[in-house]
């Protein structure tokens, strides 16, 4: 059960990005690879997170949330049309 | 649609609404299912160039290319990312990998929010008439986010990111998950985002109801929207063996029953399995229901189902019981063979009849279209109703639009009842849901953007809240559908949403981002909440004292201590309002359901001398007791003698 993978949305502070990245995006994957290194993205979100969802086994997604930066690694949900 | 234009009173709204230029400039978004651009909801005659601050695009792929749109389809994108990667790569030849609409339902909010006008719409001659969206010259875009498996959050936020970089000026989100906090919820964290943008987001408040705490959509800088009915109806008759004749509601539009009874059944005697009273597939025994009338009880299973399971099971038609989940709402189908719907009441009346005659028979008549159906609107059976679960400070819905038998554009690709064995096409559908309400009122937005771009998502919320409407012509309060009582403001919020009195409202509550943040401190959420939700840091002034009650909301919701707790039995509220009419001084009245809890409002009158002038008052609400199943509403309303600024009140206890 530990290997399945769902997807996540990764909420990131953007405040505490370290100097050494000149671009979110390559911290988001930088912190992205720290924890999985075949994971991939599968939206960089630019207005309404700082952050990005991928595939993550449960322990990828525990082990990104203690990483720094990270504010929360909320599981996708479904929605349904009313 | 047609006949809720004239039930909004729009056919005179050129007094009140730009026709043209200003309009032109408004485009709507639209989260769904796709779109179906060659319906003639999408033509571009008479549209001027598209706006310069126009970014987004129109996406090519299974069955579209980019060249489908135009000056009124002004954007059309998917994500489906989010949804391959949990349910697999999408079968393209079951569905399209584009912007297509392979199911219908995002042409008919698409076309219901911001379609152009069609003479001549009708579905199998059903509620004929000239079709328009609300804002019929506004331009759409839609964003495909919903597939035959679902809507995925990493593929709704994907998309209210493209759609703020777009630059939409209103968000119509037909869809809805379940309830969680606010820095959880993908389509509120989405939402927030687009309101510091100014984009109105309105969101269907979902088809829970009419059970109390049914909600979903409730964040407060959503325009959150639930159903009632139009004044329009689509009678069916039914005569039984005994004499006796029954209505009900039906869109069977094929030939007619022989002109004689005939024999009648109950499913549940035509079955061998135990829920067979229900018409599932592959239940009804051919033999007892061949040539028959037969009925089925209403659930489980979608309606237009059971009809076709009627009838392939030989039955010649099908009268469709409530139960008690439903009661006596009617919701007419577009059956595959003669059916009709119809009331708990009726459908338990024919069902001793069935039981009582040892040779049960019965036919069905189709009335067609009826309007100037009173009392109109109720409030649908179905329609999510309140408290808020998540914040009880925070009344929704915040009002109601149309959403009981709407027609709009429809797919290409599926007939009216959505099944597989339907093979007729129309270009109009007659559906219902609050997944309809919403875009009435996304267009409606639209329509108030057009006539007043300066005014923020919740100054137009605000315009559509405090003039809508909650009594009949003759005095007469609401009614829901689901008790046949008044309605509350649970059920309807402020009320049935009335545009052209939003037009011109005299005084807005206004809110702005930072108003929002001191709200979510008040909520006591962490830094790393905050920040998940509004995308930055902010730090809430530990020496200050925040409170749910002080946000600007135009509709207030009381919630007391249970009895015996501790707890203040004062609670005050604080509001301010902005003048966006003429100068005026305004007086306020005070009505409640209950003298038992005492409503003070102070100052009692609020003089405006100049535009955009901000006056401030509390207030007070005084509860001695309660028990802990009284809830007492009321209205709060603010007048000049020209216009009248009117708050629901729900008072209850947790």
């Amino acid at each position: 059960a530990m290997e399945i993978k769902k997807t996540y949305i990764i909420h990131m502070a953007k405040s505490q990005m370290p100097a050494t990245f000149d671009d979110h995006t390559h911290w988001y994957d930088s912190s992205l690879k720290s924890v999985s290194e075949s994971a991939e993205m599968l939206y960089v979100y630019k207005n309404v997170v700082n952050g990005f969802s991928a595939r993550l086994t449960a322990q990828e997604a525990e082990s990104l949330e203690s990483q720094p930066g990270i504010l929360s690694v909320l599981p996708e949900l479904k929605y349904e049309l009313h | 649609t047609t006949r809720t234009p004239s039930f909004l009173g729009l056919e005179k709204s050129a007094d009140f609404f730009p026709e043209s230029d200003a309009m032109g400039d408004v485009i709507v978004g639209v989260l769904d299912t796709g779109v179906w651009p060659e319906r003639k909801s999408f033509d571009d005659t008479g549209f001027g160039p598209i706006p310069a601050s126009w970014k987004g695009q129109c996406e090519s792929g299974t069955n579209f290319s980019s060249a489908k749109c135009n000056r009124k389809l002004v954007g059309a994108r998917y994500f489906s990312r989010g949804y391959e990667t949990t349910l697999g790569p999408i079968d393209e030849s079951e569905e399209s990998k584009s912007p297509r609409d392979d199911d219908g339902h995002g042409t008919h909010t698409a076309s219901t929010a911001a379609g152009s006008i069609v003479q001549g719409a009708n579905l199998l001659g059903y509620a004929s008439g000239t079709a328009r969206g609300m804002a019929n010259r506004a331009r759409v875009a839609v964003y495909k986010v919903c597939w035959e498996g679902g809507c995925f959050s990493s593929d709704i936020l994907a998309a209210m990111d493209k759609a703020i970089d777009d630059n939409v000026d209103v968000l119509s989100l037909s869809l809805g998950g379940g309830t969680s906090d606010y820095y959880k919820d993908s389509v509120a964290i989405g939402a927030f985002a687009a309101m510091e943008k100014g984009i109105l987001v309105s969101c269907s408040a979902g088809n829970g109801g009419p059970g109390p705490f049914s909600l979903s959509n409730v964040a407060p800088w959503i325009t959150t929207v639930g159903a009632g009915t139009l004044d329009r109806d689509f009678p069916a008759y039914v005569s039984l063996g005994n004499g006796k004749n029954f209505s009900g509601v039906s869109l069977y539009a094929g030939d007619s029953l022989p002109n004689k009874m005939l024999p009648f059944v109950y499913a549940g005697n035509a079955s061998n399995v135990t829920n067979g009273n229900l018409c599932m597939t592959g239940t009804l025994i051919p033999e007892k229901v061949k040539g028959k009338i037969v009925l089925c009880d209403r659930g489980i299973n979608a309606r237009v189902q059971k009809g076709s399971v009627v009838k392939a099971a030989g039955g010649a038609g099908m009268i469709l019981a409530n139960t008690d989940a439903n009661g006596e709402e009617l919701v007419a189908d577009a059956h595959l063979l003669p059916a009709t719907a119809v009331g708990q009441k009726t459908g338990d009346a024919i069902k001793k009849y069935l039981t009582s005659d040892p040779n049960p028979t019965a036919t069905i008549l189709f009335g067609g279209t009826k309007v100037g159906v009173e009392p109109s609107p109720v409030v649908a059976a179905f329609s999510s109703r309140g408290p808020n679960s998540i914040t009880p400070e925070i009344l929704k819905p915040d009002i109601i639009a149309p959403g009981v038998n709407i027609l709009a554009g429809w797919t290409g690709a599926v007939g009216p009842t959505g099944l597989e064995e339907d093979d007729r096409r129309v270009e109009f559908n007659i559906i219902s849901g609050t997944s309809m309400s919403c875009p009435h009122v996304s267009g409606l937005a639209a329509l108030l953007k057009g006539a007043h771009p300066e005014w923020s998502p919740a100054a137009i919320r605000s315009a559509l809240m405090t003039t809508a409407y909650t009594a009949y012509k003759n005095g007469e309060a609401l009614l829901d559908i689901a008790t046949g009582k008044p309605s509350t403001p649970f059920d309807h919020g402020a009320g049935h949403v009335d545009p052209i009195s939003a037009a011109n409202p005299g005084l807005i509550y206004d809110i702005n981002a930072d108003d929002y943040l001191n709200f979510i401190c008040a909520l006591k959420y962490t830094p790393s909440q905050i920040n998940t939700l509004a995308r930055r840091n902010f730090t809430c002034d530990s020496s200050k004292k925040y409170s749910v009650a002080d946000l600007n909301y135009p509709s207030f919701a009381v919630s007391f201590p249970a009895a015996g707790s501790d707890g203040s039995n004062t609670i005050k509220y604080s509001r301010t309002l902005t003048n966006v009419g003429p100068a005026g001084t305004y007086k306020v009245t005070v009505s409640s359901t209950s003298s038992s809890v005492k409503i003070i409002v102070e100052p009692e009158t609020l003089s405006f001398t100049r535009m955009n002038e901000k006056k401030s008052y509390t207030v007070s609400f005084t509860a001695p007791s309660m028990s802990s199943t009284t809830n007492v509403f009321g209205r709060i309303e603010w007048s000049d003698g020209k216009h009248v600024v009117s708050s629901p009140v729900a008072i209850s206890q947790t």
